[in-house]
């Protein structure tokens, strides 16, 4: 059975492509099959991985013109992690797609081969920082949500609104089974009044919902993307990877992997 | 004469928000009239303002049924400051704007009468993070573009993009007169080499468009809107504070206001 979680927040800035990058390292290390889907036009999680960015390579002329996916996946420089990379075109996507028949499950429809295939334990798929179609085809694809959330007063504002937003993909019958995985707070200082409460504030709403794992504010998980690689391979003793493999530890918990 | 100047950034957390709070605040105590206008569908800048997020109180009607604008302004605790709200139902407005004749020029058109009225000297508006509807009404309407931008990779990586989109607005004939403003260097850690290494990057590619004004990261800057203030207001003597006065000196001086 392969798990599709899309790792959503309309906030910006929260973190996303920094979890969706190296939780996708720290579980292809454990070991498992991971593929990495860049749904994001800004393409980070692409170049994090050190992927070049290519006209035509993203999952766009799949999602316009319903080409098989297969052959956009390419294989990363961690072992076990293939990626969907993106780039530039897939901005069409929020204008043109809307405008198409089923604008809503084609990324669904567009990934069950894929599932059924069963090449993969797990796909992570990175969102741009709105509720537009893009995040809405991640949501109606998922069979669970991830989300990063700062430890800032903006970020907390933000977390209703896309609980509100994960219940009407549910309940409105679009993907009946979507549930929320879990939320991870990202860059906690621990030297700030701020961080912690912040995280207090989110524990008291969210409950179990919140990971116990917490990410750090950590320069290096900054400086990896720069040079390409995941922080499992660019500071393999850092604080910021430790991090992300407890978190991997407790993804896998909640899937009910062994 | 009123100057518009919409700040915008599609990449995620750049600090676009706190950027449109603390330099429509600065500009406030100059003093200049402002209207700060919030098209952000997150509504961080009305509630970083202290003012309520209520249905109905965005500019979201008015864009869909050209309601006029006037009623919707508020008064915000900063004086010579106003605001134009946001709230949840302008996300509605991603999907049901490009159904609409003349969807790029409705906030254009709905601006004008409160720009020839004289009543404000500067207009700032807050832009989701991305290019989609609402950021293009903004792009359209505006005669500048204020870029935000974090001293991190990511962000590095985005401003080509935003470039070559506001190309396409002045010389697709959207909006012949759009210009940028400027570039303004945020969250900058003066002990991480990363943060030297991206600002020298931007002002090597973007050279005078980069502002000599630089934002430090500053833990007062994000706890202000936890209190509904803008941090002249929170933190008065603080180097944030002190950082948006500087900037906002820069831009009079762009706009070629005494
Ligand atoms: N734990 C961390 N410690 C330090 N820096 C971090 C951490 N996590 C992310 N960052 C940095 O913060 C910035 C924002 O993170 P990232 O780009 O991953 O967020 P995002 O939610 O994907 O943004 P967007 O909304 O634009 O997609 C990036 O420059 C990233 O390198
Ligand atoms: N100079 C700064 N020092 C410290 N924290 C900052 C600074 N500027 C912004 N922040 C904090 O960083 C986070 C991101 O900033 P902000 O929300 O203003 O960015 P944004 O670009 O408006 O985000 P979005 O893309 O979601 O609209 C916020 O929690 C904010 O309080
Ligand atoms: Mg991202
Ligand atoms: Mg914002």
């Amino acid at each position: 059975q392969t798990h599709f979680i899309a790792v959503a927040n309309q906030k910006g800035g929260v973190g996303k492509t920094t979890t969706v990058i190296n939780l996708a390292a720290s579980l292809a290390a454990q070991p498992r099959k991971v593929l990495l889907i860049d749904l994001d036009p800004q393409a980070n999680a692409t170049s994090g991985l050190g992927i070049e960015k290519k006209p035509g390579a993203s999952v766009y002329p799949c999602l316009i013109n319903g080409l098989s996916l297969k052959s956009k996946i390419r294989r990363t420089s961690v072992r076990n992690l293939d990626l969907l990379p993106s780039e530039m075109d897939l901005c069409g996507a929020e204008i043109e797609l809307p405008q198409l028949e089923n604008h809503l499950t084609r990324l669904r429809d567009l990934i069950n081969p894929i599932r059924q295939s069963g090449r993969y334990d797990i796909i992570l798929c990175d969102c741009p920082p709105s509720l537009g179609i893009l995040t809405l085809n991640a949501l109606v694809a998922a069979d669970q949500v991830l989300v990063p959330s700062q430890c800032e007063y903006f970020a907390l504002e933000g977390l209703t609104m896309l609980n509100r937003l994960i219940g009407q993909v549910r309940d409105g019958g679009a993907n009946p089974s979507l549930t929320t995985l879990g939320i991870v707070m990202t860059m906690f200082n621990n030297s700030t009044r701020l961080s912690h409460q912040v995280v207090d504030e989110v524990r008291k709403h969210f409950g179990s919902q919140v990971f116990d794992a917490v990410i750090p504010r950590n320069t290096r998980l900054a400086e990896a993307p720069s040079h390409g690689k995941a922080a499992i391979v660019y500071d393999p003793n850092g604080a910021g990877t430790a991090a992300y493999s407890v978190l991997a530890e407790e993804v896998v918990g909640r899937l009910g992997l062994n």
